[in-house]
């Protein structure tokens, strides 16, 4: 999970 | 394959086609307009003189920029968002910047054979400095032939998510979810280009696009090697982290 952290948080971000 | 209703197709194909004009960074009118933009020579002098280093990094804030549209494109494919965690990240890392290329065919200018990059239109000369004349090349030989397919917006939507959405992925762990889920795409991809009357042809040739995106994804993880190799603290520093996360 760490390894790809920025793209778990960009999954994660509710769609604008 | 699956079955499915030609209501639920139609679904499909609108829900990729609204994901992908939602998140495609540039409207085609917008590019369409700048097309007259060219670099003049002194700035084509002036991406020739950077530094390495330096093209590289811009080159990467570039992709970097273009992907984070694509995930954002894949997040509004229906059932993308439903397959395991793994599996969004495995396609994501394999796929995005397969589509990021796929997508270039919009921002191209076949008559003068130049790309829409930070701000103009730019031929391959502008990139000289990346020292990878190569893949450069084989980029520009990539958007030209899909270019000659004069594929429409809703088109290159299916495309995209038909590339996103490969099952044949190493590190899958629902492998059949990801299957189903391209299988309903290639059904509608079928769907959009029957109902847009395309010749017969036409999916045998968007197929041979499927193992050229894959070569030069290859190209690209070869040069950047080969790069970091020389550059090793400068990836490190000055990467766009998500791009290091991808490409690493």
């Amino acid at each position: 999970k760490e390894k790809h952290k920025i793209l778990h948080q960009l999954l994660q971000n509710s769609t604008s | 394959s699956p079955t499915v209703s030609m209501a639920e197709l139609e679904h499909l194909a609108q829900n990729i086609s609204k994901s992908h004009v939602e998140t495609c960074q540039y409207l085609r009118e917008e590019l369409q307009q700048l097309s007259w933009q060219a670099f003049l020579q002194d700035e084509v002098d002036g991406y020739q003189s950077k530094p390495r280093e330096v093209m590289w990094q811009l080159c990467a804030i570039k992709i970097t920029e273009a992907i984070q549209y694509v995930v954002e494109f894949a997040k509004r494919i229906d059932g993308f968002m439903e397959l395991c965690q793994n599996d969004q990240i495995v396609l994501l890392k394999a796929g995005s910047l397969e589509v990021v290329f796929v997508r270039m065919c919009r921002a191209f200018d076949t008559q003068n054979n130049t790309v829409y990059f930070d701000g103009k239109y730019a031929g391959p000369d502008v990139f000289k400095a990346l020292g990878c004349d190569d893949l450069i090349t084989s980029v520009f030989d990539f958007a030209k032939s899909m270019c000659s397919l004069h594929l429409s917006e809703d088109e290159i939507a299916l495309f995209s998510a038909f590339v996103l959405l490969s099952a044949d992925r190493t590190w899958l762990q629902e492998k059949l979810q990801v299957e189903k889920l391209q299988q309903k795409t290639q059904l509608a991809l079928q769907h959009v280009l029957q109902k847009n009357q395309r010749e017969d042809g036409i999916l045998s040739k968007l197929r041979c696009k499927v193992s050229a995106l894959r070569s030069l994804c290859a190209r690209h993880s070869e040069n950047l090697s080969a790069f970091r190799a020389v550059y090793p603290d400068i990836v490190r520093s000055h990467f766009p982290p998500l791009y290091k996360e991808l490409f690493g």
